[in-house]
């Protein structure tokens, strides 16, 4: 039975695209297998992936809107055992839909059915807003891993997300917890990213994983050739972080 | 009569708020009077100006919900001629609330009534996404800054942005224009920056200014001391891009 881990963070640009594509990658080269669920608009972690999303016909839209199964838009990537249900532009306008319709917070549980089954584990993308796509994935996830870049403003919305994770807990998934809080873009050379990592701890302790990821160019420079950093630079200390991450999130997995 | 400028970018952490309060911060210095509207839950460019969040009685949330005038709601900030409409945690909840209530996309135009008058600018930060609170900004802007970072995924949305932009053109704000794009977090050590910036500049030829904000630590340490860069660190790169910034938003601004 996998692991659905959803990445949320409504603040901007902390990196959790960059984490579901480079954790997925990392999780298989540790031989798991696992599927990306691509709920964000902008599709990053479909073209991190290699995917051509103007190729791409059946997307997360059609699980959250038309009713479709999520396996039926589950696609192969440029890796074996890792999988990706995509997203397209389409899914831009999914957010008003649903607004609209009944079980608007549980379609994506819903459409997740079995398919957690096949995969030791489910990273979820998530959009930069605490709306209904975001809301999807907390109530479809067993757990949650929340990036938080090494920067002032990144503290700032961390008591909303954890407001609004209660309230999901509490009213659509009790078993919802925090597996684990991710550090990223950690910049040695400035002062600024120790505060941040010290605060982050002081409020989050052993939640918090040991593994850090630093900020390292090759980790922007991969999704031009839409491919995980492993494949792009496998040396790099870029991937060796992400390595790092996946024994730890493995660590942190399912019991029985 | 003052030109009211949205900050617009769903794609996260590229730069919006840092602009909002840095570009404010060095128009005033070029002897402008300049408010800024906080239209972000997270309210960061609230905290970027030096007010204590909690602090705050009226916000956006008044303007846009309860129907009170913007000019109930702005206060001081820790520079003279720069004020601000602030946000706090309340401004989560108007998205959901707008979607259920009429004339949703024109609140804060309707709010700002006479207000751009009192200043030579009003910019308006938004959050990372394209929905009403976003919508709202295009609505009732003159003009749209677009800051781009200089990273690969930061391309990726652009198209959505404008396909938006056209239909509030086309229903709800036939003047608004791009009056410019902004390269933000230029660093000239990677092969990357420079590509993606050739990118923007075929895409949006003269549009794109000819200030290039580079990536400096000092614009990510401004905040945490709720001020400015040029209150923080007036010497610095970050501080002299802003500067000459607003001497070209200025050049830009409207005529008669
Ligand atoms: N550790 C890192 N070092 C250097 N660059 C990074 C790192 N992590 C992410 N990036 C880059 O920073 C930018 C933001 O990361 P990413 O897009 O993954 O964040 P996000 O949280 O998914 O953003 P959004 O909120 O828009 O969904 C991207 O251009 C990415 O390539
Ligand atoms: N030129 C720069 N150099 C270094 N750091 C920067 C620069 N511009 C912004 N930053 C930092 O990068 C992070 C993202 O910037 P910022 O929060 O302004 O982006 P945003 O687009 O407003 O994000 P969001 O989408 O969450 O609203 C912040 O921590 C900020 O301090
Ligand atoms: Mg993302
Ligand atoms: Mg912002």
């Amino acid at each position: 039975m996998g692991q659905i881990l959803g990445l949320v963070n409504q603040k901007g640009g902390v990196g959790k695209s960059t984490t579901a594509v480079n954790l997925a990658a990392s999780l298989v080269a540790c031989g798991k297998r696992v599927l990306v669920v691509d709920s964000d608009p902008q599709g990053n972690s479909t073209s991190g992936l290699g995917l051509d999303k103007t190729g791409v016909e059946r997307c997360v839209y059609d699980t959250l809107i038309n009713g479709r199964g999520l396996d039926e838009v589950i696609t192969r990537t440029c890796m074996d055992d890792l999988d990706v249900a995509p997203s397209t532009i389409r899914l831009a306008g999914a957010e008003v839909e649903l607004a609209a319709g009944d079980s608007r917070e549980t379609r994506l549980r819903s459409a997740m059915g079995t398919v957690s089954e096949n995969y030791d584990f489910v990273l979820i993308d998530c959009p930069p807003s605490l709306g209904l796509l975001t809301v999807n994935a907390l109530t479809a996830s067993d757990g949650l891993l929340i990036p938080v870049q090494c920067e002032y403003y990144a503290l700032e919305g961390l008591s909303q997300l954890l407001h609004v994770v209660d309230l999901v807990r509490g009213r659509l998934n009790s078993s919802l917890e925090i597996i684990g809080v991710l550090l990223t873009m950690y910049d040695a050379r400035t002062n600024l990213s120790s505060q941040v990592a010290d605060e982050v701890r002081n409020h989050f302790g052993k939640t918090v994983y040991r593994t850090v990821i630093p900020r390292n160019v090759t980790l922007s420079e991969a999704p031009s050739f839409g491919r995980p950093v492993l494949l792009y630079d496998g040396r790099s200390k870029g991937a060796e972080a992400y390595l790092r991450l996946a024994e730890e999130v493995i660590g942190r997995g399912k019991k029985g």
